[in-house]
């Protein structure tokens, strides 16, 4: 009597996937894989950089503070890649809260709690999401319209350059097991739906949700994947990795806003308070 | 509560865009 409602929930997740998030596997395989009419631009030093960034500095002034495009320039490269990062981010956790309002039951919960959970769950999720815009050789960025070299971010000054390879790092382990999109929906609501955060009211009630998406998502990889029947177990200790994974960029990134001349968005300042 | 007042208000309007 189960299986049409791991049906349902499945499918349901994967449309508010497919409707909410503007990038996904599928897409970005495509121009991964070099099977676009326009391939993405590629970033690999400053000049290409610079070339880059006048495109870029057009898709995100819809998005962009007047204030942050006039200093923009006068910027150093690190600082303006910097800011590129947190305006992604931002528009990444925008696409995250959505998704998350059309988790079955999440919308119903307590609306603290469920500010908790964005706030914890949203970076997980986001690194996960990251991975399929990686392959080992860089990351796609501007919805498909550039490409941005491993090498390039490595070669950045510290403590920039320890930004993006820690995620390279587990964006290939991760990717090595082959998720599709429909997958994926239900990993990052799981990662949104987490009895553990810190500071929840209602435990239980989350955990009922947790426990439908857990069950969930092992049907569905069972049946998506019946080749690989210890997916579903490698992809709970991924679960673990990425809570690492934030814990370490929470760091990093208090540390470039204590040292460096970089603000944070009011948004992200939200999320990393007090976080850990 | 003042603390996430973005994540609040992004939970309560569907389509309100984050203020940048």
């Amino acid at each position: 009597s189960q299986q049409p409602d791991t049906k349902s929930l499945a499918k349901q997740m994967h449309e508010a996937y497919l409707k909410h998030f503007h990038m996904n596997k599928a897409k970005a395989r495509v121009f991964l894989t070099g099977k676009t009419s326009t391939p993405p631009f590629v970033i690999h030093d400053m000049d290409t950089l610079q070339h880059a960034e006048q495109k870029l500095i057009t898709q995100l002034l819809g998005n962009m503070a007047s204030g942050d495009v006039s200093t923009l320039r006068e910027r150093e490269v690190e600082a303006r890649l910097f800011l590129f990062c947190q305006y992604a981010s931002v528009a990444t956790v925008t696409e995250l809260t959505e998704f998350a309002k059309a988790v079955p039951g999440f919308a119903a919960l307590d609306l603290n709690d469920q500010v908790t959970l964005l706030k914890y769950g949203v970076y997980e999720a986001l690194f996960a999401l990251l991975a399929s815009c990686m392959n080992k050789d860089g990351l796609l960025v501007a919805h498909g319209g550039g490409f941005i070299t491993r090498e390039f971010l490595k070669s950045l000054r510290k403590p920039f350059s320890d930004m993006m390879e820690p995620k390279f790092q587990f964006a290939m382990r991760f990717n090595a097991l082959e998720l599709d999109d429909s997958d994926l929906a239900l990993f990052v609501a799981a990662i949104i739906c987490c009895g553990d955060r810190p500071g929840l009211s209602d435990v239980s009630q989350i955990e009922r949700i947790q426990e439908s998406i857990i069950h969930v998502l092992r049907l569905h990889l069972l049946s998506n994947h019946p080749d690989n029947t210890l997916l579903f177990p490698k992809l709970l200790q991924k679960l673990a990795d990425l809570r690492q994974l934030v814990t370490e960029h929470a760091e990093l990134v208090q540390d470039i806003n204590k040292t460096e001349d970089a603000s944070l968005h009011p948004l992200l300042q939200e999320i990393y308070r007090d976080m850990y | 509560k003042e603390k996430h007042k973005i994540l609040h208000r992004l939970l309560q309007n569907s389509s309100s865009p984050v203020d940048l």
